[in-house]
């Protein structure tokens, strides 16, 4: 599903590069169920937008489903994520003034699916993740966890392809996020792709597959023992 | 230095209203580390916020180092804020237009140091967190993590008399995260006040004492076993 070749990422600031990923050659097949770790800085966030198709590499290739992805336009890149996949950032970008149902709604919007049918998907997502009795909430009148739980069911409700998970369990106690984790892996063994960045080894070993980050480069790939 | 009696929280939208604390009872003296802990929604960062006067009681009396300050003005509010508390949040609420080296001035500004003293005291601070080179960097020129210790170093470069920390470590890998949690553990050793907001046991584990909070309500004390 997803080939890198020597993908690199170089912000440009002004007279200052800053190397954010350097030469990543990385392969993930349709089904796996991979975590992505690293210290702060290393490349994570940086790696995940570019599989998700949110920004482009500034050298090397990118193959997307046998499709190279690496110089498309913002427009085509938009209308591949919007089919195929399903971002938990990790900032939450909600939309501010909207609420959390609305917020879940917005990627069914995009996908044309019809108002009542809508609703219906979105407080779903909602209840699986627990916030039932949040659905007419602004992002101001939650909590940090609570936004994050927004965040995942918004990212869930299209029940997309391709699943990108940047540290969605950060803000949670340990219960929520395991009911979190346990949602990641129900899609997985439903056929979907998960990609999940953490900081918790004890997460990382519920995936099937673990990469280290370091510094803009794969340190380490470990294979689950129980997967 | 911190006493609450019988405070409660109460979130007024619309027609609904949200407990969010109910009848917290509560004392920290000077010099204390503690930790708080408890589930996503449970009321953490509105205990925070009133410990910190960034908002105030629905009903119940909050005195802080002796004085009432349940029912202040914002400016009173605001007043004893600068002075005494170093803030951080959840959410970081970092300048977004504005360098870290400029938002880590801010309370600088606020204090009235002069330009020079306060360029140099906010550099030191961003060295301490591990961002000397990314002073000159906006916030979006920044990881989740590296935004997350700007927060920390905006907290503490005035060195205040109470730091509240809302999930400091939440965005940080195992390394970085144990390297703040030793830059307010030399805090709390000089003489400062420390509430730190955590989800991980091991790190309220270095703390004092850990409360536990539970739909609004104290629900468990729990002093460490090392300290
Ligand atoms: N501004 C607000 N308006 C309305 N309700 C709010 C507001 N802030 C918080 N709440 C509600 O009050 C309750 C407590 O929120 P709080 O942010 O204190 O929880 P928390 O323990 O910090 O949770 P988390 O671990 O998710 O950050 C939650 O149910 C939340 O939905
Ligand atoms: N928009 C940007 N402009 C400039 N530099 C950036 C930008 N985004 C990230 N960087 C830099 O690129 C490097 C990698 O950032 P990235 O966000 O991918 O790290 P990360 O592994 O996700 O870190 P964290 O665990 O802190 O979230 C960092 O050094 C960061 O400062
Ligand atoms: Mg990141
Ligand atoms: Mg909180």
């Amino acid at each position: 599903l997803i080939e890198m070749q020597q993908v690199e990422k170089v912000y440009r600031l002004g007279k200052i590069d800053v190397p954010a990923l350097c030469g990543i050659d990385l392969q993930i097949e349709a089904n796996e169920y991979v975590a992505v770790m690293g210290p702060s800085g290393s490349g994570k966030s940086t790696l995940m937008n570019i599989v998700g198709c949110l920004d482009s590499p500034t050298a090397g290739r990118y193959l997307l489903d046998g499709e190279n992805v690496s110089h498309l336009s913002d427009n085509q890149l938009s209308e591949i994520r919007s089919r195929k996949i399903g971002f938990v950032f990790q900032t939450f970008n909600l939309m501010p003034r909207a609420t959390a149902l609305r917020n879940v709604e917005l990627p069914l919007i995009y996908a044309g699916v019809p108002s009542g049918r809508r609703r219906q998907l979105a407080v779903q997502a909602l209840e699986k993740v627990g916030l039932s009795d949040r659905i007419k909430h602004k992002p101001s009148e939650l909590s940090g966890g609570q936004r994050q739980r927004v965040a995942i069911a918004r990212a869930l409700v299209t029940e997309p392809a391709l699943i990108l998970a940047d540290e969605p369990t950060g803000n949670l106690d340990s219960t929520t996020g395991q009911e979190i984790m346990e949602i990641l892996s129900a899609l997985h063994r439903a056929g979907n792709t998960v990609i999940l960045v953490t900081h918790e080894k004890e997460l990382a070993a519920q995936t099937g597959r673990t990469i280290g980050l370091r510094d803009g480069r794969i340190e380490t790939q470990e294979e689950a023992a129980q997967s």
